[in-house]
């Protein structure tokens, strides 16, 4: 069953699916990948994530790849099952990301939002929240990218469930994001966080929640700009680059902004293909063009990060 | 599972704080139902918003009277959205 692989990166697959193929490229390679439980969603779903690490050790440098919080941005989550097989498939030929994790380990998260997942595919396609009960609303979920504690309930958020931007009853209601949260304080030698999204073509790094420079911005300006350039080399696909705030809108509570106050310097998020003729339904002919681009970014990224640890 | 039959999506082109003001009395009325895609943005970028189709006429002369321009990106979403389901079955039974 393992040589065959009969998993297709070129399409877009169920939860169970994605899940099945974590655990075959943990098991594929063992000394490279292990499938993790780091929790659970509201409706009691697992959250996995894979670790890629080549060295034993619970505190290595490490990077967070995030993806699919927003459930109907199905691009992101197609791109990260690809990443992780990418990841596996190129250590040991490819020079850059075999040094990456001679130095790092890296964290992938490929559906941070299960429930949501699981909803789009079976309800409303188009679901974007958690499918967290709110006791005073009729209304379901809230933001899961509205929810971390930076500026909390700050500008671009909602106290109103049935807005596609409620932040929640309060920082890490969602049980989605308080995993996260939990295990990457628990390891507490973080140093890269990025955040997939789709879609708009955008680089950006913080801050969401005000328009004030983050005292990173201007390395993290340069090295997005050359991630930018790096995607582009590819297929052409041009990108723009900026803090979150002033290149889309305010947005209070997001996991970039999260990761940055809380000691991870190197934080990004993209948002991925707009080709202008499909929103979030991007067809499942541009996941492997997409993730291809989109890798070459993650690199760059990943290779400033392993030169300047800090 | 919850279709969109006759939904369109509208992609509306905003220059500058006076059209993205005009456009967010629309996006912010709770008359049309709409779901915003893509938001308005700092560098006005173009807005995208999903349409139900009862709403169709009633934001194509909001936008009119408002001289906002915009184009219909997704004609048919239940369209596009049963060739998604369509190919991702087909790969299931591969």
């Amino acid at each position: 069953e393992r040589s065959n692989n009969n998993f297709n990166y070129g399409a877009y697959h169920s939860l169970e699916a994605i899940y099945h193929e974590m655990d075959n490229i943990a098991g594929e390679f063992p000394d490279l990948a292990h499938r993790l439980k780091i929790g659970h969603s509201f409706e009691n779903r697992s959250m996995y994530v894979l670790k890629f690490g080549t060295a034993e050790g619970r505190r290595r440098p490490a990077v967070w790849l995030n993806a699919g919080i927003h459930s109907r941005e199905w691009i992101s989550q197609a791109t990260a099952i690809w990443t992780a097989r990418k990841i596996v498939s190129d250590y040991g030929k490819d020079p850059a990301i075999t040094s990456i994790l001679e130095k790092m380990d890296i964290f992938l998260l490929p559906v941070a939002n299960p429930d949501g997942y699981v909803y789009t595919q079976t309800k409303n396609r188009l679901w974007r929240k958690t499918r967290s009960l709110n006791s005073r609303s009729p209304c379901i979920g809230a933001d899961p990218n509205r929810n971390w504690n930076s500026s909390f309930a700050g500008a671009g958020t909602s106290n109103n469930p049935c807005s596609e931007v409620y932040h929640g009853p309060h920082a890490n209601s969602e049980v989605e994001v308080k995993s996260v949260v939990d295990f990457i304080q628990q390891h507490g030698n973080f140093k890269c966080f990025i955040d997939l999204h789709s879609y708009s073509q955008l680089l950006m790094y913080p801050y969401g929640y005000t328009v004030n420079k983050a005292p990173d911005a201007e390395e993290l300006d340069e090295v997005a700009r050359c991630a930018a350039k790096a995607l582009a080399s590819l297929s052409g696909t041009k990108y723009q680059v900026g803090p979150i705030c002033t290149t889309v809108y305010p947005a209070s509570g997001s996991s970039t902004d999260w990761a940055y106050d809380n000691g991870i310097k190197y934080a990004f998020t993209f948002e991925l293909r707009d080709t202008g003729h499909y929103g979030f339904l991007l067809p499942a002919n541009q996941i492997i063009p997409t993730a291809e681009e989109t890798w070459l970014g993650l690199k760059t990224i990943m290779e400033h990060v392993r030169d300047h640890l800090y | 599972r919850e279709k969109f039959f006759g939904d369109q999506v509208f992609r509306i082109n905003v220059r500058g704080g006076d059209e993205i003001s005009k456009l967010s009395q629309l996006l912010n009325s709770d008359n049309f139902k709409l779901d915003v895609w893509k938001s308005p943005s700092a560098f006005s970028h173009p807005v995208d918003v999903l349409v139900p189709s009862v709403s169709l006429q009633p934001v194509k002369s909001f936008l009119k009277s408002q001289a906002l321009q915009y184009s219909v990106t997704i004609a048919d979403l239940q369209a596009l959205l049963d060739k998604e389901d369509e190919e991702m079955q087909h790969n299931e039974g591969q």
